[in-house]
């Protein structure tokens, strides 16, 4: 469903060349329970940018569910990415001016569903994340794990064929983790949504059924378990 | 060194008043190594900020090495953090427009530091934090766990006598985690420097002497652990 083949990005801003990703291959089918490890630095988040098309690489391409990504223009990948990627920032991104319930119907609103379509997932996806409470509140009258939440909240709220999360229980205590985990996997059982997401967690790494890892911008193990 | 009275803090901005704090006492000795744990939104970062003079309670008080730090006017509080505080920002903070080196020698150039002393305490610091190589980047040209060691070196640089750091290792793997922690420790015994963390991160409470538990704006537990 996701094939990234000989993937290379090169950063030349700075004195020194940075080889951020230096060929890496790999496969994501759909229903996958993924999670990217590896050091501070390895690639984690540059390889999530470039599968979700928020990064252009140096060399190779990115296919997903048949359409070559690099292909596509601007307009083009806006359009592609509304439709079936949801997305959780490392550093979550929310906007500023928008409280919760905003910033998760925001993209409902780009897809054009209705209102009260969008107020019912809006409210069952903060319930679920223990938001309610939250959900008029703006991001600077929220906790780091609370904004953390919302920014998941989002990436679920348009039902999108695959997450890609990048560390995104960062910020969360053991409860909150575990809740979120139990979320993403029962929409991966239940309704085939595909997971991809770096993380640092043991307690995550431990629940991934594939685990990727990657160090100095390469793959350097693949492993699949019975979680 | 620390002493925190009777401490309450509630924000009225939003529809619902919130009380993040409900009357918190505490006191922390010099040469402390104190964890603050807890439920996400249960108080930790408002906790810090308050401690370290970045905001102000509704009521109570806090008195820092003598000085009630609630009677500083804006610019005598500014003063005092420098000469007393360093502090590692749930969200780092960096100042995006410098460089990591620039961001860590910051405050030194504030303090009138010549610049033979400043640059060799900054080159001391990255190394420590293993990002010699990135000195010249700025935050954009950082990964999120590069951006966190940046803020940790920049706290630790003016040598404050305590560290008051909100989740200091969130998106650090294993190896920078205990690195960290190896230096946090060292300065805690060789320099008596004191340190007050809040954390979600088992391996970091593990080494924590005292572990204070946080929920709902009260203190639930003080224990003193052998670590
Ligand atoms: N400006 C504000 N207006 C209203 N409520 C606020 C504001 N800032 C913080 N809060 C609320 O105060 C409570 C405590 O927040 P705080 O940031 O201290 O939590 P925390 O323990 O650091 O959480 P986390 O582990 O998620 O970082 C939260 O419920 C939060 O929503
Ligand atoms: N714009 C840029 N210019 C130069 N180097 C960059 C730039 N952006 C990222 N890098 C470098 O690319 C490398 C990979 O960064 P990336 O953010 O993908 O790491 P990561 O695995 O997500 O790390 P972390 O676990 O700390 O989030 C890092 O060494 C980083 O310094
Ligand atoms: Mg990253
Ligand atoms: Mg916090």
């Amino acid at each position: 469903i996701i094939d990234v083949n000989n993937i290379e990005k090169t950063y030349t801003e700075t004195a020194v060349p940075v080889h951020a990703l230096r060929g890496v291959d790999l496969q994501i089918e759909a229903g996958e329970f993924t999670a990217i490890v590896g050091p501070s630095g390895s690639g984690k988040s540059t390889l999530l940018n470039i599968i979700g098309g928020l990064d252009v690489p140096s060399t190779g391409s990115v296919v997903v569910n048949g359409t070559d990504i690099s292909q596509l223009n601007a307009n083009q990948l806006i359009d592609f990415r509304q439709k079936n990627i949801g997305f959780v920032f490392q550093a979550y991104n929310l906007i500023p001016v928008l409280t919760a319930k905003e910033n998760v119907e925001f993209i409902m609103l780009l897809q054009g569903r209705s209102k009260s379509e969008r107020d019912a997932r809006v409210k069952e996806l903060l319930e679920e994340v223990g938001l309610m409470d939250k959900m008029d509140n703006r991001p600077t009258q929220l906790s780091g794990g609370q904004q953390q939440r919302v920014a998941v909240a989002r990436a679920l709220a348009s039902k999108p064929s695959f997450v890609l999360a990048d560390e995104p229980t960062a910020n969360l205590d053991s409860k909150s983790t575990a809740n979120l985990l139990d979320i993403m996997l029962k929409l991966n059982q239940e309704e085939g949504m595909t997971f991809v997401f770096s993380t640092h967690d043991q307690r995550v790494i431990d629940r991934a059924r594939r685990v990727l890892t990657l160090e100095d911008g390469k793959i350097v193990s693949d492993i699949k378990t019975k979680a």
